[in-house]
């Protein structure tokens, strides 16, 4: 009843936390060149495992910042102008906070939920591994 | 080797589920 397979469906949370289903989300999203939004949320969760003490973790978080918000990609048209503004200026005053992203990623969890999540359930991708 | 690039991949790589 608790298969991998019937946790996928339960929602993106349990999807994500599966390694199959995790790699199979990002195979399909690969394909249809947004693969980044994954990417952007699991960078998320790994920042926020990161030492605040550690001079890295000022590196990573303007690494996330350039990759992802600065520029046009998927994940920067997606999250509201706000959102972009506090990360920004957290990074320039250098006030670095291990839920900086929180926002950032709930907003992109969010579109994902309802969109490329509800799109990977109906995916061919996905009706071939089942 | 220490590229933005590395950190990045090592900070999603960090989050990524492993197999249970």
């Amino acid at each position: 009843p608790d298969s991998p397979l019937a946790r996928w469906t339960k929602s993106l949370h349990s999807l994500l936390g599966d390694q199959d289903g995790a790699y199979l989300f990002r195979t399909f999203l690969e394909r249809e060149e947004c693969v980044d939004t994954l990417d952007f949320w699991f960078a998320c969760n790994g920042f926020r495992q990161m030492n605040l003490k550690d001079t890295k973790t000022l590196r990573v978080a303007k690494v996330i910042y350039k990759r992802y918000i600065e520029n046009n990609c998927i994940v920067s048209k997606q999250l509201k102008p706000a959102t972009k503004t506090y990360i920004r200026d957290s990074i320039k005053k250098q006030q670095i906070d291990s839920t900086m992203f929180d926002q950032a990623q709930t907003e992109i969890q969010t579109v994902m939920e309802e969109n490329a999540y509800q799109m990977f359930l109906t995916s061919d991708i996905y009706l071939e591994y089942v | 080797l220490n590229s933005d690039e590395d950190l990045l991949q090592r900070c999603i790589g960090s989050a990524m589920p492993k197999r249970q």
